[in-house]
């Protein structure tokens, strides 16, 4: 049974309220829709549904990087730093990040360089004891770049394969803050060559469109390699990573789903565009 | 901007009259356009481009106004009518301690808001305690006891049970021993879908009883803000919320799907990460921060 729609201004007002819906923005989703008028009425005025979805998932997911793509290492050891805005789940990430990389049976360590926010480092720890991990610290206040060189400094001296580095939340507004992220980036090249070989931006998926701005000004600070999508088990889509893709072309690499060490996938521009449309 | 938007829909209008269907279609379309790049949510929107409508048909063009003028007057005074209509201060009533629940979505800003309350509420001469009831997350406690000694409150906190009920419990004959008229419940992260934790937060208001049950909502929501506000508010019987991260560059049109689905006004800013970093609401800053 066919489903035929006509390819009209309403019908194409609809795909892109589906698309804002999800937080892919207004100008993303507009020219989502005027590209799937121009690919369909090519042929012909009236396409089944089923061909206008699989239509604008393509679309979608082309717009998104690889399908489940693994990490290659650099180093060694593999220099993981993680960024982003404030409470998106940087900290709870590298948990999981760090069990993917313990899985492989790779040798893990942690450098707890956020050393500002309360209880910032007791969290690692945890989450450290808990995936069965090291974890380099020092005192609450010291210089994250401090932490971060002794880490890196620590990884070369014990054969580590993966260091992951956590950094403080911070709004991609506030100068200071930024400088210092530079600064620790700068800090952990010195220590070692190509050092980070992967900087992650953790994107909340409840992100409206100022996930553009953060992506847009994290990257002037630190070039991010990839974007670690969390809290997708909650109702948002993260449509935001289709705008942020569209203008900045930074692929998706990773996705969180939950609050567990496990709740942790490579992802899938396929099934996250499938997504969208549900 | 919006601004500049409209007077371009508008030109060759000025100092001629009213602003009529043709004029007036092209307008809303660009200030729905605006409304939704600052994260309102598309239904919100639509009801809010609708009431506009109503208010500019017919509405003669101010002499010293240009239409384009005109309507982004009209927005900004609906914005603020809206967001600010059912401003009210803080409910702390009933048989003391008078108790505050803090809910919300998983890293909104709940733990660091429960501190700047405990310090706004001690400089208003009240004694505030606050309860550590996230028995889930790695270092919560631990999280609250570092901000509690920052604010002079004093902490209550248990580790030997799981059962926020069982804390919220021990909290209140706690309270009274320690002569505390406020009880500021800092709670766990949780999905607005997730049946279980629903069910817990409702436990633990109910074992609460407090006059004051706020929603911590992070300024950069996207278009989840209706269906996370509207869950939260129903489950949790919300009384107002918080608007956190507002020192972030995020437009905010959260605020307005938040007070849209709710009807509860917006207590409280959250302007920082400090725990002094708390403001009262101001509608009118955000409004502005809306229309770009
Ligand atoms: N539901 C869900 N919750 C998550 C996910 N990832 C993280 N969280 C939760 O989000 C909250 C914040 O996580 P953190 O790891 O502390 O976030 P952060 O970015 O390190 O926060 P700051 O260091 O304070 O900036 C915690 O309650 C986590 O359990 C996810 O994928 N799904
Ligand atoms: N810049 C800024 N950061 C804030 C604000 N409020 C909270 N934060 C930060 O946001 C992050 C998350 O705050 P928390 O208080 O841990 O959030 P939460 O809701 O208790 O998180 P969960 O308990 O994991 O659900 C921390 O890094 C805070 O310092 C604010 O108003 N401005
Ligand atoms: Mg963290
Ligand atoms: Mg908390």
């Amino acid at each position: 049974l066919r489903r035929e729609v006509y390819l009209t201004d309403e019908f194409l007002e609809e795909v892109e309220e589906i698309l804002i819906a999800a937080d892919v923005g207004v100008d993303a989703s507009v020219e989502l829709a005027e590209s799937l008028r121009r690919r369909l009425k090519q042929e012909k005025a009236q396409a089944d549904l089923a061909e206008v979805t699989r239509v604008l998932r393509e679309d979608v997911a082309a717009m998104l990087g690889g399908e489940e793509a693994e990490p290659e290492l650099g180093g060694p050891p593999h220099v993981i730093l993680m960024v982003g805005v404030n409470g998106v789940g940087k900290t709870t990430s590298i948990a999981k990040l760090a069990r993917f990389h313990k899985d492989r049976g790779r040798k893990v360590l942690l450098a707890a360089a956020d050393t500002f926010r309360a209880a910032a480092v007791e969290q690692l720890v945890s989450w450290a004891d808990r995936v069965g991990v090291d974890v380099v610290r020092q005192g609450m206040g010291s210089d994250p770049a401090a932490v971060a060189f002794d880490a890196l400094a620590a990884a070369r001296a014990r054969g580590h394969d993966v260091v992951i580095v956590d950094t403080a939340g911070r709004l991609q507004n506030k100068e200071g803050l930024m400088r210092e992220l530079e600064k620790i980036a700068r800090v952990c090249g010195r220590q070692v060559d190509g050092a980070p070989h992967e900087t992650i931006l953790c994107l909340d998926a409840n992100t409206g469109q100022n996930g553009i701005t953060q992506a847009k000004e994290f990257s002037a600070v630190v070039p991010i390699d990839a974007i670690l999508l969390s809290k997708l088990d909650g109702t948002a889509k993260g449509g935001v990573v289709v705008a942020i893709a569209r203008s900045l072309q930074l692929p998706v690499r990773y996705v969180g789903t939950g609050e567990g060490v496990d709740d942790f996938a490579l992802f899938s521009p396929r099934e996250f565009a499938e997504g969208l449309f549900q | 901007d919006l601004q500049e938007k409209l007077e371009g829909v508008f030109r060759g209008l000025s100092g001629k009259g009213k602003l009529s269907e043709e004029n007036m279609t092209e307008g809303l379309r660009e200030i729905r356009r605006a409304l939704l790049s600052a994260d309102v949510e598309v239904g919100v929107a639509k009801a809010f481009v609708a009431r506009v409508r109503e208010k500019a048909m017919g509405a003669e063009v101010l002499k010293s106004l240009t239409p384009g003028q005109q309507l982004v007057k009209i927005v900004h005074e609906e914005l603020v009518t809206l967001l600010g209509g059912q401003a009210e201060a803080l409910r702390l009533e009933g048989t003391p301690p008078a108790g505050v629940l803090v809910m919300g979505l998983q890293g909104s800003g709940k733990t660091t808001f429960s501190a700047k309350l405990a310090l706004h509420l001690k400089s208003k001469g009240r004694r505030p305690l606050l309860v550590a009831c996230d028995l889930q997350r790695p270092a919560a406690i631990e999280q609250l006891e570092v901000l509690g000694r920052e604010v002079e409150v004093p902490v209550y906190a248990r580790r030997d049970t799981k059962d926020p009920v069982e804390v919220v419990q021990g909290a209140k004959s706690h309270a009274r021993e320690i002569l505390s008229d406020v009880l500021i419940v800092d709670t766990a992260g949780r999905l607005q879908i997730d049946e279980e934790l629903m069910a817990e937060l409702e436990a633990v208001r109910e074992a609460l009883d407090p006059s004051e049950r706020l929603l911590v909502l992070d300024a950069m929501t996207g278009q989840e803000a209706v269906s996370i506000a509207k869950t939260f508010s129903e489950r949790g019987e919300i009384t107002g919320s918080v608007l956190t991260k507002l020192d972030g560059d995020a437009r905010g049109g959260a605020a307005l799907s938040l007070v849209e689905v709710t009807g509860k006004p917006i207590k409280f800013a959250g302007v920082g990460e400090g725990v002094g970093d708390l403001d009262v609401f101001h509608p009118d800053r955000i409004a502005g921060r809306i229309l770009g």
